[in-house]
């Protein structure tokens, strides 16, 4: 294992999700708490490091 | 690694050691909470370096193709897992894919590349100074400005990470599309990746899609690897033919090229490149 204790090569996992109510597709998952978000990660062993969005997607840099 | 979500796709991209797939289940969960069912879902990934460090149960494709098999709702009943072989023993693309229907989904493109054996002196502009004092944000910004990343999307808002004592993540914003970049910049089993999404119908502009080429050859220049692995999966075949555009010039040669068709998605199409012998 690399000294940092990181594999290079990424795993990347893309889910799409549909509903009926066209006004909550503006906002969608983006409405799942910051709380949520971190109970996810830690299933996944991570953590958030810094993060920005605008009108359209939120970006999220992780940590292992 | 890096998290992206839109109102109504997720993408979670991690270093390999993680046991990534375990995220399924709880984002059903708040996903359904909020009136919304999974409509699609596709795992990627190449090989490992050290694959003998993955985690137990998901130690190989066959284990996490198995595993997404059993937790996915079996509403996606369109499914298709691949392991895409190319020329280097050392590459494969691994695709897991399925969906609700087969119709297309709309017109976003992702190109995935994967540089091994970077140049060492620009490899080490993705170390820490030791006792540098600095937050990961201020080294994360340092890195970004050395190497010059700022400048493969000028227009794009980056979000970035300096790690302790060395790698690097950034995301990048521009509109509704993202970029990323993570580098574990170590001799010997140096990484970087780099990846964007775009529109198919982006070209239509101005016809050549030079914006991507120009993006995807900034992204390679900073790190200067003798091995390259592109991904692309796209509904449309023009965005694959780009990718060789953007390599020859900088001495990376095409070593292997394979496609294979997905349900709901399209092509994804896998290429090698070597730096050429000097």
């Amino acid at each position: 294992m690399a000294v940092s204790g990181f594999e290079g090569f990424e795993k990347r996992l893309e889910l799409h999700f549909s509903g009926d109510d066209p006004v909550f597709l503006n906002v969608g998952l983006r409405q799942i708490s910051f709380d949520s978000l971190e109970q996810v990660l830690r299933e996944v062993q991570c953590t958030v490091v810094s993060a920005v969005g605008n009108h359209y997607f939120d970006a999220y840099v992780l940590s292992e | 690694s890096s998290l992206f979500v839109y109102p109504t796709k997720i993408i979670i991209k991690t270093c390999g050691t993680t046991q990534l797939l375990k995220s399924i289940p709880p984002l059903l969960h708040h996903a359904l909470n909020l009136g919304l069912t999974l409509s699609y879902c596709r795992y990627t990934r190449g090989n490992f370096i050290f694959p003998l460090s993955q985690p137990f149960p998901h130690t190989s494709f066959h284990d996490e193709a198995l595993y997404l098999e059993n937790t996915l709702p079996n509403h996606l009943c369109f499914r298709k897992a691949s392991v895409m072989p190319s020329n280097l023993p050392s590459h494969a693309w691994h695709v897991f894919s399925a969906c609700d229907q087969t119709r297309l989904l709309p017109d976003f493109y992702t190109v995935e590349i994967c540089m091994t054996e970077l140049d060492r002196t620009l490899a080490r502009k993705f170390f820490r100074r030791p006792g540098d004092g600095k937050s990961g944000d201020a080294a994360g910004k340092e890195m970004t400005e050395l190497a010059g990343i700022n400048k493969i999307n000028p227009n794009a808002l980056v979000c970035d990470f300096g790690f302790d004592p060395c790698g690097y993540s950034m995301n990048g914003i521009d509109g509704d599309r993202y970029s990323t970049i993570h580098v574990t910049p170590e001799d010997g089993y140096s990484y970087a990746s780099f990846e964007c999404v775009g529109s198919i119908y982006d070209d239509d502009d101005d016809g050549d899609g030079e914006d991507l080429v120009r993006m995807l050859k900034r992204a390679v220049q900073v790190f200067r690897p003798a091995k390259v692995s592109v991904s692309t999966t796209s509904a449309s075949h023009r965005v694959w033919a780009r990718v060789v555009g953007a390599m020859e010039p900088l001495g990376l040669k095409c070593r292997s090229c394979t496609a294979d068709e997905f349900p709901a998605i399209g092509s994804v199409v896998f290429q090698t490149f070597t730096a050429r012998r000097k």
